[in-house]
């Protein structure tokens, strides 16, 4: 089974800032419930 | 010929298996082959639907393209073997094969046993319930940046990224478009009044913080919130829409034999018509923001309830009755769009950045998705199959396409609000085997 997450956030313009939505996972990476897949 | 019978020794010799199969499987094709050219003669007669004297079709069955796996899988009847799978799990093991037997299916799919809330597997009376085991509090901490968006479940990412004109790359470069996942209606007066932008109430980040903040209060006193405007609902006459029938008088314990909360859907239809507004009318109109999706696939052994993975405020779900394709990394990529072909819950909201949609999209041996505020929903079920078939029909009559889903909007618990509000971490339902 899947979940898929589809959802709008402030792009983030400068890569490497802070400031918009950035991941915090990788493709392949396992995760556990509770864990931050990205910040915003 | 009687003496011919009467003097001849009879031998008996072993016929093969594999031989026996093969001659099985040539049968099954060919009848196959002649159903599908009946078919084909058959609607070529019958002319389109909507022309005067055709007869209205069912939903037109899936033929996806791929390899021969694919085929061979597109012409199996995966739903009923989904819904045979779950029954079978749903036997009682014999008490003593509890421990030994759960013990066993979780060193196969690693399962972390220290995890399961329940100390003594002999609680669990079979595969089902053990398969939809909760974890002890505390295993799963939340990760304490307030602005992190959570993981729904465990599992593995297999995908994410930036949308990028529509489209979602599912994996390695087999792209399909977000309308063929979250379909492309809505249902206008429940939504249009909030459009994005318009009102500018409920897209203003702050205030929609505030409110959902102010939300937990509402949430805390939901049950005041039905006792002390004395309106409840009976699940059935939510369903029919008979609001007449609603009892107006008894509290929330009264509600006929449901001890959980009232359901939080407020109207279902299943006869959409296209040409309503897209969802992406719950796009904000400022273009600071963009579209982002991840896909988590969750593993035979991982935990499979999901949660919320962020405050957030659920207004409608489409109920997209598909396929139950495996959802296999496997098959994801031989297979297009497989997430638009198969069974999904598409709940659509908002949280504080705008658009916010959560899609559990069922599989083979994890057909049914469970939604614990959506009591309505019925998934992997012959019941929600022949309503859609039998909308497909309405709309074919109606010389219209089939939108393909049957959509239902969340009661607002407050006016600011909209639709059901859940909370970061908040448990939404679960899949369940079969």
């Amino acid at each position: 089974s899947t979940i898929v997450l589809v959802f709008e956030a402030p792009l983030n313009e400068i890569p490497g800032s802070q400031g918009g939505f950035r991941w915090a996972v990788e493709k392949g990476q396992k995760v556990k419930m509770g864990q931050a897949l990205g910040y915003v | 010929l009687g003496s011919a019978l009467k003097n001849t020794k009879v031998q008996w010799y072993p016929i093969p298996v594999g031989l026996g199969i093969g001659f099985l499987g040539l049968v099954q094709f060919y009848k196959t082959q002649a159903r599908e050219k009946e078919r084909i003669e058959r609607e070529a007669e019958e002319g389109q639907p909507g022309e005067p004297g055709a007869r209205p079709k069912k939903r037109p069955r899936i033929r996806p393209d791929g390899p021969w796996q694919v085929r061979v899988m597109s012409t199996l009847p995966l739903k009923a073997l989904s819904r045979l799978w779950g029954k079978f799990n749903e036997i009682n093991i014999p008490y003593y094969l509890r421990v030994p037997g759960f013990k066993l299916y979780s060193f196969i799919f690693g399962v972390n046993l220290s995890e399961v809330a329940e100390p003594d597997l002999h609680v669990y009376p079979n595969l089902a319930a053990f398969f939809y085991r909760n974890l002890k509090p505390g295993v799963r901490p939340l990760d304490p940046n307030p602005n992190a968006l959570l993981a729904p479940s465990d599992g593995r990412v297999l995908q994410l990224g930036q949308i990028e004109g529509g489209d979602i790359e599912q994996v390695k470069g087999m792209t399909y478009t977000i309308d063929a996942l979250l379909g492309k209606n809505t249902p206008t007066p429940s939504i249009s009044s909030r459009g994005s932008g318009s009102s500018g109430e409920s897209t203003d980040p702050k205030r929609a913080d505030k409110a959902l903040q102010s939300d937990e209060e509402i949430v805390r006193s939901d049950e005041e919130f039905a006792r002390v405007n004395g309106i409840s609902y009976s699940l059935p006459s939510l369903f029919s829409g008979d609001k007449k029938t609603q009892n107006k008088s008894k509290g929330i314990e009264d509600q006929s034999t449901d001890t959980d909360k009232p359901s939080a859907v407020s109207e279902v239809r299943a006869d959409l018509a296209l040409g309503e507004k897209p969802w992406y009318d719950l796009i904000s109109s400022d273009k600071r923001n963009g579209l982002y999706y991840v896909v988590v696939y969750l593993c035979p052994g991982d935990y499979h309830r999901f949660h919320s993975p962020t405050n957030w405020v659920v207004e409608r779900r489409r109920h997209f009755a598909g396929e139950l394709y495996s959802v296999s990394p496997y098959l994801q990529r031989t297979l297009p769009g497989l997430f638009t072909l198969n069974e999904r819950v598409v709940l659509l909201g908002r949280w504080r950045w705008g658009f916010f949609s959560y899609v559990p999209v069922g599989a083979t041996n994890v057909g049914s998705i469970k939604v614990n505020f959506d009591r309505e929903l019925r998934t992997n079920s012959l019941t929600t199959d022949t309503a859609a078939d039998r909308a497909a029909e309405e709309a074919a009559e109606r010389g219209e396409p089939y939108s393909g889903f049957a959509e239902a909007t969340y009661e607002a618990a407050s006016a600011v609000l909209g639709g059901h509000a859940l909370k970061r971490g908040e448990e939404m339902g679960g899949f369940q085997l079969g």
